[in-house]
């Protein structure tokens, strides 16, 4: 008698967790824009055999956007996925992986984001500030007046505007502008960078040159501005051995 | 003419009845959400 078929492959199965999480992986590391995503769910697993110990596994997995920056040494695992109420962010992607003798690798993946819409975000938070377009007047003159502010106050390196992550803009009961941006040090002061913005030059692609900054502006009724910035090199919570020390 | 079959009556005798207790397994897909579905 003919053997029977393998039972179907499920998407909570150990092996499709297993392979899902190394997609995940794949496409945080091949990613240089934007935050770190972390898996939602599985939508969708296919295995077709294509041979002893070979497989072509096709995934389509459902992803939320994280509050990690993609340049930011926090593992994925430490990393916070976006609330429902900071108008979450979700990831549909389609992979193609091939399994042979237990290794994984990557054949091909497709995904697309999108936000979660501001109906769905305002009937449950009516006052929750929503997702604004990253080239918005409001949200361009937030983080230039934010970066300014903290390169003013703060001595050590000028620090220069990667990318906006992402931007959130609330009406009432006060107009804010929220702002999240990437930034890297450069070799100049403040000072140095006000004399000579030119000569100004980022330093070499370390980790630690990199660094994430949260601002927020309310306009009215008051005018004031809240501007923070970290670098990844001195990120709490993450330890950066010196020389000499115990790095077990 | 269109003569009606008693399909589904015999269909519902031949149903083999489900031990008591009978869980039936779950959906191979989609799997469980992690955080919370958009």
């Amino acid at each position: 008698a003919p053997a029977a078929p393998p039972p179907p492959v499920g998407c909570d199965d150990p092996e499709t967790e297993a392979a899902a999480e190394f997609a995940v992986n794949y496409i945080n590391d091949h990613s240089h824009h934007g935050y770190k995503f972390a898996l939602n769910r599985i939508e969708q697993v296919r295995v077709l055999p294509q041979g002893p110990n070979n497989e072509i596994i096709f995934l389509e997995l459902d992803l939320l956007e994280t509050t990690c920056h993609i340049l930011s040494p926090t593992p994925l695992a430490n990393c916070t996925v976006r609330s429902f109420t900071e108008h979450a962010v979700e990831g549909d992607c389609d992979i193609k992986l091939q399994k042979v003798n237990g290794q994984l690798s990557i054949l091909g993946t497709k995904c697309h984001s999108h936000a979660d819409s501001s109906e769905d975000i305002q009937r449950v938070c009516p006052d929750c500030p929503l997702l604004a377009s990253l080239n918005d007047t409001e949200v361009l003159a937030a983080v230039t007046a934010a970066l300014n502010d903290y390169n003013s106050k703060t001595p050590g390196a000028y620090l220069r505007l990667l990318e906006i992550g992402r931007a959130r803009k609330q009406f009432h009961p006060v107009h804010v502008v929220a702002v999240e941006f990437a930034v890297a040090a450069t070799n100049c002061t403040a000072e140095e960078a006000k004399a000579n913005l030119e000569a100004c030059q980022l330093l070499p692609e370390d980790q630690s040159n990199f660094g994430f900054c949260t601002a927020s502006i309310v306009t009215s009724p008051s005018q004031e501005l809240q501007a923070d910035c970290q670098l990844y090199g001195h990120q709490p919570g993450i330890t950066y051995p010196h020389q000499g020390q115990d790095t077990t | 003419s269109v003569a009606k079959r008693a399909v589904a009556e015999v269909a519902q005798h031949d149903k083999v009845p489900r031990p008591v207790g009978f869980v039936p397994p779950p959906p191979p897909c989609p799997g469980k959400i992690h955080h919370f579905k958009i």
